[in-house]
């Protein structure tokens, strides 16, 4: 009879440098990283390479099998995911693989987005962010396009709501959050919840739609595009300026 | 719209599930034709890491619209299918003890599985497809935001 796996767990549980228990467990669990890369991956630009996620998705489950407290309740795979995706992540961030120059000019939009708000009591159009930056319309779309694709990786989250690393509750997992059926359960994540609520309610009618229709309705870009009557690239800017308007408004 | 969404939510949720355990079903075969590659072309049964990231980082990929929702979670596997029950068992946990003709015969099962839930996975697609047509198809005649529902 071959071992039961919680036989080997119980193994490599006892003994943590039981090498044939580790590397029976890392092969068992290794198509986790499949799953997780190709998740993780569809919400990044195609440049980034799927080999690449996997080789540190792995780092990601190596220290989960090496971390994981039987004890607890939960399913190994539910441990093991966040830890996959966060050393995907993490090792991104680390290769600096958003460009400086890249992130600079995000943060000098927003920057710009911040003043304009404050001065015009509501939200900056395209055309008075170019102005206020002394640039063309068309070099406030590629300041878009890029934070699109900087959006998991490089982009400060600045809604923070606790106080230590674990509390922060990130803008764009709140957003995810609207279509959830069940809302948040901590209270900061439901104050959060309301506070974006708010913002989204006080954005221009096309990028409030663009949300609400992204985020709760779970379209894609292309279908709002043809329910809007616009091209997907076209949602897409709508999109990063809409989520550029309620970061910094979450800010406040 | 109401109870549009809630059969467009039930088909999500299916479809993730699905999903989750298809994916793992891509790693397992990734992972069981590489053992029969390295053990036929020599290369010995060493599982390195580095082998285990050159098996899992193959196969196609290519992203289809940008869509939100994609869960990152490990879906409750009902095992309703057959399909599903093979995720539970640990045969990769075995890889070292397996012989050729086992790991041959678990080749064919699991992508038999995959096959079936592929299928499955196609049909859903295009159910939801048909659904948010039709709710889009509302949004294009006027619909207002669920601002209240959010
Ligand atoms: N062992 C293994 N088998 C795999 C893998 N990926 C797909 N398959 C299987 O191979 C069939 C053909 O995949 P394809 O050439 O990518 O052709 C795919 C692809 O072009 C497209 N497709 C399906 N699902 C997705 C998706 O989630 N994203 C994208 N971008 N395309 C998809 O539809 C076509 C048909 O899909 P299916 O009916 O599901 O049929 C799939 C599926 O049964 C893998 O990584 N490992
Ligand atoms: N409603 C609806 N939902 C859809 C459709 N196609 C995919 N999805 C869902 O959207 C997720 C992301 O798809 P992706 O961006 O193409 O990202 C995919 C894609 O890059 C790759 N992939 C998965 N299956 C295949 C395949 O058969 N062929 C190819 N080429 N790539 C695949 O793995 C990634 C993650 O796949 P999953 O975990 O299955 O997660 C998929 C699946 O749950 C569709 O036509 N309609």
């Amino acid at each position: 009879m071959p071992e039961e796996l919680a036989d080997i767990w119980e193994r490599f549980f006892k003994n943590p440098r039981d090498q044939d228990a580790r590397e029976r467990l890392i092969l068992n669990y290794a198509p986790l990283v499949k799953f997780v890369a190709g998740r993780v991956r569809a919400a990044l630009p195609p440049s980034v390479d799927q080999a690449d996620l996997v080789s540190y998705g792995m780092l990601g489950l190596i220290e989960a099998i090496e971390r994981f407290d039987r004890k607890r309740e939960v399913k190994f795979e539910t441990f093991a995911i966040p830890r996959i995706r966060g050393s995907m992540l993490d090792e991104l961030r680390a290769l600096d693989w958003v460009p400086r120059s890249v992130r600079a000019k995000g943060r000098e939009l927003a920057q710009a987005m911040t003043k304009l708000q404050s001065t015009l009591r509501r939200d900056p159009t395209e055309e008075e962010l170019a102005a206020e930056l002394n640039v063309a319309l068309d070099e406030i779309r590629d300041r878009l396009d890029a934070s699109a694709a900087m959006s998991i990786v490089a982009l400060e989250d600045i809604t923070t709501v606790g106080s230590e690393e674990g509390d922060r509750v990130s803008l764009l997992d709140t957003l995810a959050d609207l279509g959830a059926e069940q809302p948040g359960e901590a209270i900061e994540a439901e104050e959060t919840r309301r506070a974006l609520i708010e913002s989204i309610e006080s954005l221009v009618d096309r990028e409030r739609k663009v949300i609400v229709l992204y985020y709760f309705e779970g379209f894609t870009l292309a279908r709002i595009g043809d329910i809007l009557g616009v091209t997907e690239s076209r949602v897409s800017q709508i999109h990063s300026k809409a989520v550029l308007a309620l970061r910094v408004r979450m800010a406040e | 719209p109401g109870e549009l969404r809630s059969r467009l939510r039930d088909a999500r949720e299916e479809e993730d599930a699905i999903s989750y355990v298809r994916r793992n079903l891509h790693g397992r075969i990734s992972l069981l034709s590489d053992e029969l590659l390295a053990r036929r072309g020599g290369r010995g049964t060493s599982r390195s890491v580095d082998a285990l990231v050159g098996a899992l980082g193959d196969g196609p990929s290519g992203c289809r619209g940008a869509r939100q929702g994609v869960a990152l979670r490990a879906s409750e596997v009902a095992g309703r299918r057959g399909a599903e029950r093979v995720l539970s068992e640990a045969h990769l946990a075995h890889l070292p003890d397996l012989g050729d003709d086992d790991i041959e015969h678990l080749l064919e099962r699991v992508e038999s599985s995959e096959h079936e839930l592929s299928e499955l996975r196609r049909r859903l697609h295009a159910v939801i497809d048909s659904l948010e047509d039709e709710l889009a198809g509302r949004y294009k005649n006027g619909l207002e935001l669920p601002l209240e529902r959010l």
